[in-house]
This record gives structure tokens, C-alpha cells and sequence, in this order.
């Protein structure tokens, strides 16, 4: 299953 | 970090610099949505408060001041240096039709109920729309400079390039993060239009004139 989102995004 | 994401950030580098770089030399504001760059002083700073608490790379603190502190800049231009050149008749889209629902739904759908999350969320669902005024404001004139364009081209693609830098984490990290995902879909469907001309008429060298 999908881990959780990371915010390293801008 | 991966090629869409980088081609993406610098495409949306490349979007500031090309609007500065308009405003300085043709020393106006026409054709520019003060709504719409306001909306992202709003975005940038509800996004990055993560800067007080949390370090994730020099890349990324550099990237958020600047996209902070430029989009205010602009701000300033509009307000101050270019003001005469700015027509608040023709920029008259109502932001509270799109904050009001994007706060609403960033305290329904978001990751975790608290502050900081809520702000996130809503910044997200804030850019995904952030450009209509502008795109409102090109559709009452009917037409927009060619370096108005290009910045409107460069900011479409930096969204754009990250669906398929969303798709290569999913693979390499397994990582998803829907609320991005479904509102970068949305954010660049908006811009489908606009490509459309700009890739059809103003890459060819013809001035970008939508159908009376």
C-alpha cells in the first residue's frame, strides 16, 4: 500500500 | 528529487522572472491580474509556514523564500511602482468565490485536523484556481501580450511536469499524495485552453487573440 506523503514539495 | 520535479521548479522560476522581467521593461502592469498574484502571496505563505519548524533541504528553504518573497515583490510593483499601468475595472473577478470553498473544503478533506495541515491543504486547493482571474481577465479583453503569455505558458507546465513526477515517486518511493495529485489535475486542466492557443497561434508567431 501507498505511504504516506512526504512534503518535500513546493 | 527527479527530472519532471526539477523541469517543473524551474519552469515555475522561469514564470517569475519572464512576469518581472515584462514589468521592468516595458515598465507596465497591463494585462496582469493583481487578484490572481495576490491569491499567491496567499498560497506561498500558508504553504511554507513549515519554514519555522521544519528543515528539508537548502533547495527547498532557498525555493520557498524566494517564491515568498518575489511574489510579494510583485505584489509591490503592481501596488506602487506601476500603478497607473494596472486597471482594476477590467481585474474584477471575486477571490471570495475561491477562497471561501477552498478553505471549506481544506477543513473536509485534509490529511490531519490541525493548524498548519488545514493551512497546507487550503493552499493547495487555493492555487489549483489562483488563475482565474487572470484567465477572466484575458477572456473580458480578448487578447494578451506575448510575454504575458509565455509567463502563463511557463506557470501551466511547472504544475503540469509535476503529475508525471507524482506518477515516477509513486513507482521509485510508493509514494501518493491525493490532495496534490487531484488538485494538480484540476490546476492544469485549467491552463488546457490556454496551451491550446499558445501552442497553436503565439509559438508560431501570431499574436494571442481569442475568438470575439
Amino acid at each position: 500500500s501507498a505511504n504516506p506523503p512526504v512534503k518535500d514539495e513546493l | 528529487m527527479n527530472i519532471f520535479r526539477l523541469l517543473g521548479d524551474l519552469a515555475h522560476l522561469a514564470s517569475i522572472f519572464i512576469l518581472v522581467h515584462k514589468m521592468h521593461t516595458t515598465r507596465s502592469c497591463r494585462g496582469i491580474s493583481f487578484k490572481t498574484q495576490a491569491l499567491y502571496v496567499v498560497v506561498f505563505v500558508t504553504r511554507y509556514i513549515d519554514l519555522f519548524y521544519s528543515w528539508i533541504s537548502l533547495y527547498n528553504f532557498v525555493m520557498k523564500i524566494f517564491f515568498i518573497s518575489s511574489s510579494c515583490y510583485i505584489l509591490y510593483l503592481m501596488k506602487y511602482r506601476f500603478r497607473p499601468t494596472h486597471d482594476p475595472t477590467l481585474d474584477t473577478f471575486k477571490v471570495e468565490y475561491l477562497a471561501g470553498p477552498c478553505f471549506a473544503l481544506a477543513l473536509i478533506f485534509n490529511y490531519h485536523f490541525d493548524f498548519t495541515e488545514i493551512m497546507w491543504t487550503f493552499s493547495i486547493y487555493l492555487e489549483a484556481v489562483a488563475i482565474f482571474p487572470q484567465l477572466f481577465m484575458m477572456q473580458r479583453t480578448g487578447e494578451a501580450e506575448t510575454i504575458t503569455t509565455h509567463y502563463l505558458a511557463a506557470l501551466g507546465i511547472y504544475r503540469a511536469l509535476y503529475i508525471p513526477n507524482w506518477i515516477y515517486r509513486y513507482y521509485t518511493e510508493g509514494t501518493v499524495d491525493p490532495i496534490a495529485i487531484v488538485a494538480g489535475i484540476v490546476q492544469t486542466g485549467l491552463y488546457l485552453d490556454f496551451f491550446y492557443v499558445y501552442f497553436t497561434k503565439v509559438l508560431q508567431g501570431q499574436k494571442f487573440e481569442l475568438p470575439a
